[in-house]
């Protein structure tokens, strides 16, 4: 996925 | 990472923790509901589904680790510890929680970021965790008086979604291209239904009196 997209949070 | 994420993490840790210190210093579970405890377990099992195939940071992959592996030692200590399973309020907590489970995955089916597996599961774990908590409420309303560590259990849980929108706002002025609409209005949703529970908790913590929620 790009960057902006992904999950990066919980 | 910002300040705000951090924090909103580390209070969701500390709700955990001390979830986990009631349990296990009154090896007792009064008060606390099963059923939110189940709708978490589900919340991470199917929000982390990405934890093996998209590897983010130590930090992001060793709390996703913490949250599903101590949400799952809480239903097993109210399930099947047979000291604490005791002390469960099996009459009060009726809440039917699998209501919540379908309206969920509906509307994750209905609006999601992407039409994908992990996407769905995604939204639908982000709609489950905003209501998740009202078992826990209702019980709470039913039992009456609440024992400190519950209290500031309820507490930690509440504010690590405010600390979250914090974090959401602080995200969408420093980053260009950073919408999260669905866990930003989910997250809403879910703070605002502590706020009553908040108000009667600062009461209490004003009058230095135990937490009594109306009936």
């Amino acid at each position: 996925l790009p960057d902006e997209k992904r999950h990066d949070e919980l | 990472m910002n300040i705000f994420r951090f924090a909103g993490d580390m209070t969701h840790l500390i709700s955990v923790l001390v979830l986990l210190l009631k349990i296990y210093a009154t090896k007792s579970c009064s008060g606390i509901s099963l059923k939110t405890q189940e709708l978490y377990a589900l919340v991470f099992l199917t929000r982390y589904l990405d934890l093996l195939t998209d590897f983010i940071s130590i930090y992001n992959t060793v709390m996703k680790l913490i949250f599903i592996a101590s949400s799952l030692a809480i239903v097993w200590c109210m399930r099947v510890h047979p000291i604490v399973r005791r002390s469960y309020d099996k009459d009060l907590d009726t809440f039917r929680h699998y209501f919540l489970v379908a309206a969920s995955f509906i509307l994750a089916l209905l609006v999601n970021e992407k039409f994908g597996f992990q996407e769905v599961f995604w939204a639908f774990s982000i709609y489950l965790e905003a209501v998740a908590i009202l078992p826990q409420l209702v019980l709470l309303q039913r039992s009456g008086n609440v024992d400190n560590l519950t209290g500031h259990y309820i507490f930690f849980l509440g504010a690590y979604r405010a600390l979250y929108i914090l974090n959401w706002i602080y995200r969408y002025f420093m980053e260009t291209h950073f919408s999260r609409w669905i866990a930003c209005i989910a997250g809403l949703v879910q703070t605002a239904l502590y706020a009553d529970f908040f108000y009667y908790y600062y009461i209490s913590w004003k009058n230095k009196a135990k937490l009594q929620l109306p009936a």
